[in-house]
């Protein structure tokens, strides 16, 4: 379910290009971090085999980020206003390195990229939420794209619980990880529960 | 339980 709800947030979010044949309230930064959390991540593609399954949800969650980083870069390039999103990304990617240096499985290059991956896609969304604080209010279509994207980590978390208690089996770098990616989504569900889904406008109180 | 990372996961 969580990666179901991963793969429709991407279909959402192309379709609310294509419609609206426009980028407007997405944020090109949050989107680039998402390329290099996949990258980082899907490495093992190279030397892990564990299904045709994940596999291609590794190349569609690669291909996907690269080819929306293409249209707001070139195609609907005038309809992405730089000036407010303006997040330091340099905030978000130099502690998780530290991060991954700090808390990983081994120390060698993949693991502590691997580990970069799963604390970076943590925060990834912290330069599109504070575009959507700065405009106060989104299209409902962009609301559901973030609402897609932020039920996917949070219904890994019933799993991880299963797994601990089924397989005996417990990450706890994805796990802490994972209910901080969570955390950062309350505030927004919150609001996207309260009114978006009761037929009302996406806007944050003044 | 063992301590190890869900590398079957996405």
């Amino acid at each position: 379910a969580g990666d179901i709800s991963h793969l429709a947030s991407i279909v959402i979010l192309l379709h609310k290009i294509y419609t609206s044949h426009s980028c407007r309230g997405i944020s090109f930064k949050t989107q680039a971090l998402y390329v290099l959390v996949f990258l980082t991540r899907y490495l093992d593609l190279f030397w892990h085999w564990v299904s045709l399954y994940n596999t291609a949800m590794k190349v569609f969650f690669i291909a996907s980020s690269v080819y929306v980083l293409y249209l707001m870069k070139y195609k609907y390039r005038p309809t992405h206003d730089p000036s407010i999103d303006t997040f330091k990304v340099e905030y978000l990617l130099g502690p998780c390195l530290i991060l991954g240096l700090i808390f990983n499985y081994e120390f060698k290059f993949t693991e502590i990229l691997w580990s970069f991956s799963i604390w970076l896609e943590a925060v990834a969304i912290l330069p599109q939420l504070f575009m959507l604080q700065r405009t106060g209010e989104a299209e409902a279509i962009t609301t559901h794209y973030l609402a897609a994207l932020g039920a996917y980590r949070a219904l890994y978390i019933p799993n991880w619980i299963w797994r601990y208690f089924g397989d005996n089996v417990v990450d706890p770098i994805a796990v802490v990880a994972g209910l901080v990616q969570t955390g950062l989504y309350l505030d927004f569900f919150y609001v996207y529960f309260t009114k978006v889904l009761q037929g009302q406008k996406f806007e944050l109180p003044a | 339980n063992e301590h190890t990372s869900t590398k079957d996961e996405l």
